[in-house]
């Protein structure tokens, strides 16, 4: 069979932290909105 | 983990706002992510509608969350470009709930080594570890499988692993993104104290000699056997395929005797619907006579029916065949209800029965289109790399007609399977009366976890959006244009020629390691679950809430003797009740007057400023009258002028 042409919605980035590498965030642990006011 | 503190938790229906800057696809995942955890846990989601506390999800730049309710009103979380995958969705609201990463807990050196030289330099931070009186494991071992681990790779400047699992079963477990495990979901119920999910409604592989608490239907003929195997098969049940002895118990009903007609009832336990909507899902195996039939109806309860009736949803047709088959009977029941299971048996002889296993009843929407594909690791691993299969063409209830193509063995850029949604042509005249670019469908391609418990399920699925103003890259074309325009011809297997548009998906659909893991493959099958949604109801803004909470504030005023609370600009007053000669008066109409009263103090008023002016009037007068008789003395040097004579 023909092949037509395929688009990769996802840049084949396999993992949200290689999305989120790819955009330079460097959050905390990865993925996560650290807020300095947060009493941990 | 979860972070201590009953302060960060959510009411359990979570208020959410979409931003208009979301991806429409991505609203459509969310939704799908939302309703896992309608399925799996008490967690529900609605609209915000001015709670003080609600998650705004916009597109960010890549995908991230705060860990639990921060209490400060708005609070983001992000799902940016190539975040739209419902595993990531379920994570980041994960976060938002109050879990940090698996591998952060303060167990885990007991399970996990990290490998701090091979991590890039300044990111050691994302390996801390809190210790149990920041965070909580909820009293649930350390979970490899969490959809909350990092995987191997993660933050690693090199190719060696930065976390290596101290059982090498688990290395390539970890940092899977696919469904919530048991532990999660374990740990999800614990936090938030759920004793049932919410649209969960039963399931049953028949293991237990109980079967459910089904029972055997009354006015029949003969009953349905629990049994391992039947005369004329199968050989095995569908839940553990024979491979555990003394288990792998299904229901049969047998037609190798008894006459024409004669049926057999196996009835669920009462089921109580929240939603109007059901989808009953099973195996089936039929190895009677083409004749014999299968047909599902409900039992429905109500005030002038209390011994139930009977309404009849669907007919299971289908030839005999050698295999267990996968069915989805979709039901609308909105009232106290069982589901009943009726076998007959149908004219000519038969040498075996009607078959049933894993069961599972949700109120939730049936997937659309099975696709199933045999023996698929042999497919798996002879499929050239870079090399497609494609499912039949479906056509969706909205009409348009699509496919899906599967790399087994990799694609040329990737190792991972691959996995495109394509539509293409299909009768002529439907497509001729269908909107081109088609707008707003969004397709999905689940490889199902086949668990015999829907809830336990891990099933992988991604999912794809026709947006009507995307063009083909370096073209004018749109490209979910009609198939016939903007595809490619292909020819099928059978020599038949239609059209193919392009294909929109991704490489890295699955790994082959994990789509050997839990029961993707079962029996030498896998079966994938398509589906296209009209999603284009999610193109328009979310309504906000009302910016004046109108009945906020007249809650919290009470107008006494039946005054009526309204708005008065942004403020809240109440109107008051007036009579012939008499009314209400004061804020909250907590004062009464009359009429007659009214006058009485309008007379003793007018009299009393009346002798005040009065007794101003006089005052000044003789004041006045006092300073100009000494200002004339004074003129007079003291001597009184007189007429003198000499």
């Amino acid at each position: 069979t023909s092949k037509v042409t395929e688009y990769d919605v996802d840049g084949g980035k396999e993992d949200l932290f290689a999305v989120n590498q790819a955009a330079g965030l460097d959050l905390f642990e990865g993925d996560i909105l650290y807020d300095e006011e947060q009493v941990r | 983990n979860s972070l201590i503190g009953d302060q960060y938790l959510w009411p359990t229906t979570v208020p959410y706002y979409f931003e208009d800057d979301l991806d429409i696809n991505a609203k459509g995942v969310i939704m799908k992510a939302f309703e896992q955890y309608r399925l799996k846990t008490c967690i529900d989601y609605k609209p915000w509608s001015g709670e003080k506390n609600y998650i705004s999800v916009f597109k960010g730049s890549g995908c991230f969350s705060s860990v639990g309710n921060q209490r400060k009103g708005k609070q983001t979380l992000s799902i940016g470009a190539g975040c739209d995958r419902i595993a990531t969705i379920e994570h980041e609201f994960l976060h938002a709930l109050g879990f940090w990463h698996e591998q952060s807990r303060a167990d885990r050196d007991d399970y996990v080594t990290i490998m701090w030289d091979r991590i890039q330099a300044g990111r050691e931070h994302n390996f801390n570890k809190y210790d149990d009186t920041t965070s909580s494991s909820l009293n649930v071992p350390y979970d490899y499988g969490s959809m909350m681990h990092y995987s191997k790779t993660a933050f690693q400047n090199g190719t060696e692993p930065t976390i290596v699992t101290k059982i090498p079963a688990f290395s390539d477990v970890i940092g899977q993104r696919m469904e919530f495990s048991d532990s999660d979901l374990l740990k999800l119920n614990r936090l938030y104290n759920c004793t049932r999910p919410t649209t969960f409604l039963d399931t049953c592989d028949f293991e237990l000699e109980n079967i459910c608490g089904m029972i055997q239907g009354q006015g029949d003929n003969t009953d349905w056997e629990r049994v391992t195997k039947a005369t004329g098969g199968p050989d095995t049940d569908y839940s553990n395929m024979g491979r555990c002895t003394g288990t792998g118990y299904f229901m049969h009903f047998s037609t190798v005797s008894g006459s024409e007609g004669h049926t057999a009832l196996l009835e669920s336990r009462l089921l109580y619907p929240n939603r109007n909507y059901q989808c009953l899902q099973f195996f089936y195996y039929h190895s009677g006579n083409p004749n014999d039939k299968l047909e599902i109806w409900v039992r429905e309860y109500d005030e002038a029916s209390p011994s139930g009736t009977l309404r009849m949803i669907e007919t299971i047709t289908g030839l005999p065949e050698t295999l267990w088959q996968l069915h989805h009977v979709s039901l609308n029941v909105s009232t106290k209800f069982r589901v009943v299971f009726k076998g007959t048996k149908g004219a000519g002889s038969s040498t075996g029965g009607l078959s049933l296993d894993d069961v599972n009843l949700s109120e939730t929407t049936c997937p659309e289109h099975v696709w199933r594909i045999k023996n698929f690791k042999s497919i798996m691993e002879n499929t050239p790399r870079g090399t497609a299969i494609y499912s039949p063409r479906f056509r969706s209830k909205y009409g348009y007609t699509f496919q899906m193509g599967l790399y087994p063995n990799g694609t040329e850029t990737s190792e991972d399977m691959g996995a495109y949604a394509s539509l293409t042509s299909g009768d002529d005249v439907i497509d001729g009366d269908l909107t081109w670019p088609c707008p707003w469908m969004q397709i999905t391609m689940m490889l199902m976890d086949q668990n015999a418990d829907i809830r336990k399920r891990m099933s992988n699925q991604r999912s794809v959006t026709s947006d009507p103003n995307q063009k083909v890259e370096g073209s004018t074309m749109f490209s979910w244009d009609n198939p016939r325009k903007v595809g490619m011809e292909v020819t099928d297997g059978d020599g038949t020629k239609y059209f193919r548009g392009p294909g929109f998906g991704t490489s890295v659909y699955l790994t082959q390691a994990r789509a050997l893991s839990r029961e993707f493959i079962k029996g030498g099958d896998a079966i994938f679950l398509l589906s296209m949604e009209d999603i284009s109801h999610l193109v328009s803004s979310q309504p906000l809430p009302p910016t004046t909470p109108t009945d906020d504030l007249c809650a919290l005023i009470k107008c006494e003797n039946d005054g009526v609370c309204v708005m008065d600009g942004v403020k809240a007053a109440c109107r008051c009740v007036v009579g012939d000669d008499w009314s209400y008066y004061g804020d909250r109409c907590q004062f009464k007057s009359s009429i007659q009263e009214g006058v009485v103090t309008a007379v003793v008023s007018t009299v009393v400023v009346f002798v005040v002016m009065l007794v101003v009037i006089v005052v000044i007068v003789v004041c006045l009258k006092k300073k100009y008789k000494k200002k004339m003395n004074d003129m007079g040097g003291g001597t009184t002028t007189q007429n003198n004579y000499a």
